[in-house]
């Protein structure tokens, strides 16, 4: 069965959709069938993919108990790529949720038949995140095998890397998902010319030798345009130095998860 | 009494707390007497004016009614300069206000008597939001006289300006906050080398063309190097083009609110 990815980082604009949507694109040209699930409000990995943001289209009916996961799967018009995409209500989640119990086991239950029945034969099933540590962001844990934290070399992104590893111990210490593990923590924006980049890469290596992935995404203004095209990296500029480091990072969780 | 200026946008790293900050000193540096509050759980602004995010130092405790307001500011070490700085459990309001009713009103009842009293004859209080609209932003919303959103100049950024502009609209409606206005839309990490910037800022300007404000923040990595010496941009580096954007900034808002 699909292997289940969260892509999160409490910190803002640290590169998590843009993950997302590049590593969901070439896991599928690898010929990994790939499900991307948009749980960020903000619907940008829907929007990057060239989808409407449509009410009635997320997961938030099935997180309220209307509908299954299965239906809300929709083509991306890409071979072997689907997507659950994001709606504007999906924010009322993090309210609604609050007041019921087992409240950070619910998308662990939404995924659960999608997972046993798994139509599309899929390889990874891939969540993105808002920029929060709420209760969206905790449930995507919970229902995720792995963690992928996206860090942007910069010296604010590295304050809140001890938060997203504590709530890490916590959901598996709290029973609400005994398995989950660190994937990695990925480097974005990298720029090699860039003093600060190469120190936080250093103090990052420092603490966390064993877990940060090989691939380092380079700062590459070709990955913030494609998004006003809808198109993913490889489609809009495939030789580019992000979308190679993209295709590399498949590679390697590829290698890792036996994909 | 003093002005209030909430700095909110729900897209993530977009130059939110790096405004704050900045813009706080650069008012105290033009002997506006200025009160900085962190409202986000990742304390950013906490740590950027080398200050640490202590238990029971932020505002957490007065949103619970423990205690009041007042009582939580404290001194930065710069001229002019007081913050209440963030603490990890900010994090818990979002579900625990839930719970409540007049969940919206509380942060502008917790200001209230700071406002009256004003122990420090503040001509502003600058308030640092976390990336979401969630109760923490529309508290800070509804405790404010006016919105500043700050706006990197991509794509992914524009995307979210509707939904925000639409909740400043909501508040204002459903009687939370019925003065509430908009400062300006701020353009930030701004290259007028990259097409994509230059796109962006035309975009804007063609959909607000009188809430732009004049002043725009270039991209300058000093601006991401100062942070990791605990230093404002005024400290770390006054000639830089980053820090004449912030002076500039403070200059606009002193003219616009007669401060
Ligand atoms: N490697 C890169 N090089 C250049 N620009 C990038 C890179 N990765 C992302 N970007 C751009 O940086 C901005 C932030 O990236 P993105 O939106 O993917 O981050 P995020 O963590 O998902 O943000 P949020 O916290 O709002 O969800 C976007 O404008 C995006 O296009
Ligand atoms: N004008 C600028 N030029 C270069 N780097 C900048 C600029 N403004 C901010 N930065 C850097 O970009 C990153 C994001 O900025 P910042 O953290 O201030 O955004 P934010 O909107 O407060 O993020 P969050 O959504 O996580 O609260 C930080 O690493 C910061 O140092
Ligand atoms: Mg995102
Ligand atoms: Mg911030």
């Amino acid at each position: 069965s699909a292997q289940v990815l969260a892509i999160a980082n409490q910190k803002g604009g640290v590169g998590k959709t843009t993950t997302a949507v590049n590593l969901a694109a070439a896991l599928a040209e690898a010929k990994v069938p790939t499900l991307l699930i948009d749980m960020d409000p903000q619907g940008n990995a829907t929007s990057m993919l060239g989808l409407e943001r449509t009410d009635g289209a997320s997961l938030y009916g099935p997180m309220n108990g209307e509908g299954i996961a299965r239906d809300k799967i929709i083509e991306t018009g890409r071979k072997g790529l689907w997507m659950i995409p994001a709606e504007v209500d999906l924010a009322a989640l993090e309210t609604e949720m609050a007041r019921r119990d087992n409240y950070l086991r619910q998308m662990k239950q939404v995924l659960g038949p999608l997972r046993e029945t798994d139509p599309f034969h899929l390889g990874m099933i891939i969540i993105d995140c808002p920029p929060a540590l709420g209760l969206i962001s905790m449930n995507c844990l919970g229902a995720a095998d792995s963690l992928l934290i996206t860090l942007q070399t910069e010296y604010l992104a590295m304050e809140g890397l001890g938060q997203i590893l504590s709530v890490l111990d916590q959901l598996r210490e709290a029973g609400v998902n005994d398995h989950l593990e660190l994937a990695g923590v990925l480097m974005t924006m990298y720029d090699k010319r860039m003093r600060l980049s190469q120190e936080v890469v250093a103090q990052v290596k420092e603490h966390l030798p064993d877990s940060v992935f090989k691939t380092m995404i380079p700062r590459s203004v070709r990955l913030a345009e494609a998004p006003s095209f809808g198109q993913t990296i490889l489609e809009y500029d495939r030789w580019n130095p992000g979308a190679r480091a993209y295709k590399k990072l498949a590679k390697e969780l590829i290698e890792k998860y036996s994909l």
